[in-house]
C-alpha cells in the first residue's frame, strides 16, 4: 500500500 | 496589543504535548475570535488543526489580528515551567517579535515570565471542505489510546472498519494478526464511557499507525474521542476541548498500489 499526502485531498488556500 | 489569560494553564500545557511531537513549528493565528492554528506533518501526511475560542479565555483582548509563528519545541519548553494549576497567560505587543508568557501560582506567590522570538514563517495553508461523513464514531479517548498502541505492535498500518454493527480495527504483521472490535453501546449511563456509531454507509480504511500514535498525544485534553470516516477522504480525529475549542487531526488513508 502507498501513502498519500494530506495535500493530494485538501488545497491551497 | 495582544493577550490571552486561561485560569486553566495545564489546558496550553496539553496542548502542546498534543502537537510538539508532530510539529516542529506552526503559527498561532490570532483575531477577536480567537486562535487558530493550521499546520502540517513534514511529510505533509496529516494535518493539525486547533481552535481555541476567544470566549473560551478568562480574559482575551486582540486588537489587531497578528500571526506569531513559533518553533513547538520552545514553546513546550517554556509550558512544562508552567505548574499544573497556574493560570497561564499570552501576550505580544501589535507587531512584535517576541511572545511573553506568564504563569501565576493559583495564590499569587509566584509569577514567572518567559519571552521567546517569534519566527517568520511562510507556512502553506490548506482550504478543509465541509465534508458529510459516511461513518462517525465517538469512542473514550483512552480506549482509543490503547488500541493504536496494541495494533502498532502487530503492523505499521490499521485497518478501521465501521459498519452498523460496530467498528474494528486490525493490524497484520510478521508475528501475526489482531483485531479490536468495538461494538455499540447498548444502553449510554455515561456518555464519557459510550461507543457511538453513526453510520450512513459501511466504511473500510487503512491509516498509518505511526501517525494515529502521535494523535492519541490529545487523549488528556478529552474523555471522549470522534473518529469520522467517508471512503477515499481523510479520516478526521478530533477531541474536544471543554468550553474553548478542539483539536482536530487528518491523515490520509494508505491506498493499494
Amino acid at each position: 500500500m502507498s501513502q498519500k499526502t494530506i495535500t493530494a485531498y485538501f488545497s491551497s488556500r | 496589543m495582544f493577550e490571552a489569560r486561561l485560569l486553566r494553564g495545564s489546558i496550553l500545557k496539553k496542548v502542546l504535548e498534543a502537537i510538539k511531537d508532530l510539529l516542529t513549528q506552526a503559527t498561532f493565528d490570532c483575531d477577536d475570535s480567537g486562535i487558530q492554528l493550521q499546520a502540517m506533518d513534514n511529510s505533509h501526511v496529516s494535518l493539525v488543526s486547533l481552535q481555541l475560542r476567544a470566549d473560551g479565555f478568562d480574559k482575551y483582548r486582540c486588537d489587531r489580528n497578528i500571526s506569531m509563528g513559533m518553533n513547538l519545541n520552545s514553546v513546550a519548553k517554556i509550558l512544562k515551567c508552567a505548574g499544573d494549576k497556574d493560570t497561564v497567560t499570552m501576550k505580544a505587543q501589535d507587531n512584535a517579535d517576541t511572545v511573553t508568557f506568564v504563569f501565576e501560582s493559583p495564590n499569587q506567590e509566584k509569577v514567572s515570565d518567559y519571552e521567546m522570538k517569534l519566527m517568520n514563517l511562510d507556512l502553506e495553508h490548506l482550504g478543509i471542505p465541509e465534508t458529510e461523513y459516511s461513518c462517525t464514531i465517538r469512542m473514550p479517548s483512552a480506549e482509543f489510546a490503547r488500541i493504536c498502541r496494541d495494533l502498532s505492535q502487530f503492523g505499521d498500518s490499521m485497518v478501521i472498519a465501521c459498519t452498523k454493527e460496530g467498528v474494528k480495527f486490525s493490524a497484520t504483521g510478521e508475528i501475526g494478526s489482531a483485531n479490536i472490535k468495538l461494538a455499540q453501546t447498548a444502553s449510554v449511563d455515561k456518555e464519557e464511557e459510550a461507543v457511538i456509531i453513526e453510520m450512513d454507509e459501511p466504511v473500510t480504511l487503512t491509516f498509518a499507525c505511526q501517525y494515529l500514535n502521535y494523535f492519541t498525544k490529545a487523549t488528556s485534553l478529552s474523555p471522549q474521542v470522534q473518529l469520522s470516516m467517508s471512503a477515499d477522504v481523510p479520516l478526521v480525529v478530533e477531541y474536544r476541548i471543554q468550553d474553548i475549542g478542539h483539536i482536530r487531526y487528518y491523515l490520509a488513508p494508505k491506498i493499494e498500489d
